[in-house]
């Protein structure tokens, strides 16, 4: 199922869910 | 009395069928409508009022067609005459319209396309009549100044599907969905604007000029971290000086998140939410994502 | 994922296509799906058996084509620009457009260089116009441009068809996921129970209290 494998690939890139120093340092 | 009025009605009548429209309304304007020399109804006074405020509104006067707009106001809350009523929010909508008070006009203009009677009196309320007023609500909810209520209103006229048959419609899609507006379609839109519309305001800039480079500036925020004024002005199409410039009085009247490096002529927008509130709302999509997913596998048999 | 659901339709008109048509004919239809502004997919016609038969006839040039959009980027059909067939502006933007979408299977943080580079783009207005225009108003991405970092910060892309051999990492992504998931979930779990023991502990160690002091009030009285 192509269209699903597509949209899982592009969920997958959504992970993490954030990546930056000012979310580090609110999250700690 | 009764004589005067019927020469005063007569001139008023060769004046208008020479297009003199203030020149009719001033002649009408001399009617005294208050005399206690004899009895004058109500209907009668709010008919002459709407036909003085219709004459000096043909003309663009919006001062004087205000004052008897005014007057109106008094009578028509009372007034069962249905033609008279529609006719008194036709002129209350285009006084707001050319005061430049386009927030309110588009309401006003939004409410009459809504009519669902296509007979009034001896009035016949044309598709045409409404297509006009619809669209006159959605170039005043654009010229309108950006912010929460002009939201509200555009998402109103977004969903309705009348819209989306106007000449109007490319516009009003991108500026709903915070499109960056290029200029071939502002001088587009610029074409169908009513003169006061295009007036120059007492900064120098245009009233279609301002809506559109506000617009233009809350839809790159959406877009970027930060900018230079060099590059934000070619984005908009002005001088860097004037991007800064509106830009400084959108934070300053917090009707945009951001703020102003001017050693690096740089421009950092801000995001409304916090980092860790992104995080969630990065989560709860990506959850959301997945749920569409086992929706369509489950759709597909899988 | 609204993307799939715009393009599903597409897909399903070129597979009709393709399946009722043989070897030459093939060329304007897949022309023409590589050039559609709306189709971004290009599997499911590659799965057509007709279009598979391409493979060693003199119109397997049809076949690389499709190829190209279903996997490869801008660079690689400079690469191999002499052995397939000239695109028209549409091809190009969307080739150009798939590249933008390989490159955020990498990285979410994409850098302007790098773009410029893979897109032949001269300078960053014109990146940015591209990305703005062609790539965040067509719903394909979405990300903030931050020109001091001079990058482009994907948030979401959507996917391309998977490469041969692709599933397999996606899979071990997948278990990796599922695995910190279920820890995380473990570790929650301990978490919810180490604090009810605790209020507890904290609960009799209050009553205790709350008893000494009944009792010496009582042996004062």
């Amino acid at each position: 199922e192509s269209s699903l494998l597509r949209q899982v690939s592009s969920l997958l890139r959504r992970l993490p869910a954030i990546e930056s120093e000012k979310f580090q340092d609110d999250f700690m | 009395e009764e004589q005067v009025l019927i020469i005063r009605e007569k001139l008023a009548e060769l004046y208008e069928s020479e297009q003199q429209w203030s020149k009719a309304a001033q002649m009408l304007s001399g009617i005294d409508l208050d005399s206690g020399m004899r009895v004058i109804d109500d209907t009668f006074r709010l008919s002459k009022c709407v036909q003085i405020a219709r004459l000096y509104l043909e003309d663009d006067d919006a001062i004087n067609a205000e004052a008897f707009i005014n007057k109106a106001s008094f009578l028509v809350s009372s007034s069962q005459h249905e033609v008279l009523n529609l006719q008194y929010k036709v002129c209350y909508a285009r006084i707001l319209d050319l005061k430049r008070k386009f927030l309110e006009a588009a309401l006003r203009y939004y409410d009459i396309s809504q009519i669902e009677k296509r007979q009034i009196g001896d009035e016949t309320i044309d598709e045409e009549a409404l297509e006009q007023a619809l669209s006159a609500a959605v170039t005043c909810t654009i010229l309108a100044a950006a912010g929460p209520q002009r939201s509200r209103v555009l998402a109103t006229l977004y969903k309705d599907e009348r819209c989306s048959k106007l000449k109007i419609y490319p516009i009003l899609q991108k500026v709903y969905l915070e499109r960056i507006l290029r200029k071939p379609e502002i001088d587009a839109f610029a074409e169908e604007l009513k003169p006061h519309q295009k007036a120059i305001l007492p900064d120098n800039f245009t009233v279609l000029d301002r809506a559109m480079i506000e617009h233009n500036l809350l839809s790159a925020s959406k877009l970027y971290t930060n900018i230079s004024f060099e590059e934000l002005g070619t984005l908009l199409g002005i001088a860097p000086h004037k991007a800064e410039k509106i830009a400084s009085r959108m934070i300053y009247e917090d009707r945009m998140r951001g703020s102003i490096d001017q050693v690096e002529a740089v421009i950092h927008f801000e995001d409304d939410t916090e980092e860790l509130q992104q995080w969630d709302q990065q989560i709860v999509s990506l959850c959301q994502a997945l749920n569409d997913i086992l929706d369509g596998m489950a759709k597909k048999g899988l | 994922m609204d993307i799939e659901e715009r393009q599903a339709e597409i897909i399903d008109h070129f597979v009709k296509q393709a399946t009722a048509n043989k070897d030459a004919a093939l060329g304007s239809i897949i022309a023409e799906a590589t050039s559609h502004p709306s189709l971004f997919a290009f599997s499911e016609i590659l799965a057509v058996p007709n279009v598979a038969e391409l493979e060693g006839t003199e119109n397997t040039v049809i076949l690389d084509l499709l190829r190209l959009f279903a996997h490869g980027t801008w660079s690689d059909f400079k690469s191999n620009a002499g052995h397939l067939p000239h695109l028209v502006p549409d091809q190009v933007l969307k080739l150009k457009q798939l590249t933008v979408l390989t490159l955020a299977e990498t990285n979410k943080v994409l850098p302007y260089d790098l773009l410029m580079l893979e897109l032949d783009v001269a300078n960053v207005r014109e990146l940015e116009d591209f990305l703005i225009n062609e790539c965040m108003y067509a719903g394909i991405v979405r990300g903030k441009l931050d020109q001091l970092r001079r990058c482009f910060e994907v948030q979401f892309a959507a996917g391309r068809d998977l490469r041969p051999g692709q599933l397999g990492s996606m899979i071990q992504t997948l278990s990796n996921w599922l695995g910190t998931s279920d820890s995380l979930l473990v570790s929650i779990q301990e978490k919810i129970k180490w604090a009810d023991t605790m209020s507890e502990l904290d609960n009799k160690h209050r009553k205790d209290l709350e008893d000494r002091v009944e009792d010496v009030k009582k042996s004062l009285s």
